[in-house]
């Protein structure tokens, strides 16, 4: 079935969180763990960065973070070297 | 602020840079003038000097590319992504790598090339990325900064000290 747009939007942002928060927050490269939603993992590495950058430590996807992950950035990791 | 894991620094004060090549954005002397005032940044708050090497093997190599670009860290096309640098060492480390799919500019109007140079900079010296938001360090890109009235923050000398100490009296 298509999706309907709030679904593709959701698929989009976790898209670009998976990308994001495995480029500079070192998260495992592991689309299967990241699509079973492994709560634990994913918003401790969405907390770690809110945390890291300054924004409200909620552990989800909200607006704020969306935001900060679509700015420009340093390609440099924020954490794992 | 923050260092590198082991706090790699240079062991020597006098450094060397090169431009290895230009974007296509700029005029060539726009391109030096940044890289030259980016290096002064630093240069006021440390006893580090910086001399320019036209050929060989700089300490610190400059480059512009796109894309996969010889180092597993590819770029990403426009906006995300601006450069990546390395901390000090031989070969690779040290060098820095500005992304030639960004619109680089002398003034705000698109990505500040001397505000992502001296950031960088600060990596090839040693410096990690700091949590502070005032900080040149912070990771994101700030386009608001006043570009006339720059100037590091504390928290940005108080890093790069800890890795050099401050300028001769």
């Amino acid at each position: 079935c298509p999706l309907s747009g709030a679904a593709k939007e959701e698929d989009s942002n976790r898209d670009l969180a998976q990308q994001y928060l495995e480029k500079y927050y070192n998260l495992e490269k592991d689309v299967k763990q990241f699509r079973r939603k492994d709560g634990n993992l994913i918003v401790k590495k969405i907390q770690e960065m809110q945390k890291f950058l300054g924004l409200e430590v909620t552990g989800k996807l909200d607006t704020d973070t969306l935001e900060v992950m679509r700015k420009p950035r340093c390609g440099v990791p924020d954490v794992g070297h | 602020f923050s260092t590198f894991p082991s706090m790699p620094k240079w062991r020597k004060t006098y450094l060397t840079y090169r431009i290895v090549n230009y974007t296509p954005d700029l005029p060539r002397d726009a391109v030096d003038s940044a890289i030259e005032k980016a290096l002064r940044v630093w240069e006021e708050v440390t006893p580090l000097t910086f001399s320019r090497l036209y050929e060989g093997e700089a300490d610190i190599m400059i480059s512009f590319a796109f894309k996969e670009h010889g180092d597993f860290y590819s770029f990403d096309g426009p906006g995300h992504s601006l450069a990546h640098a390395y901390p000090p060492g031989p070969g690779l480390y040290g060098d820095i790598h500005f992304d030639d799919d960004e619109k680089w500019t002398e003034d705000a109007s698109g990505t500040n090339l001397f505000l992502v140079a001296a950031h960088e900079l600060g990596h090839s010296l040693g410096l990690f990325h700091s949590a502070n938001t005032e900080a040149l360090m912070y990771p994101l890109y700030n386009s608001f900064t006043e570009l006339s009235r720059f100037r590091l923050s504390q928290d940005d000398v108080n890093g790069i000290q800890s890795l050099y100490g401050p300028p001769p009296a």
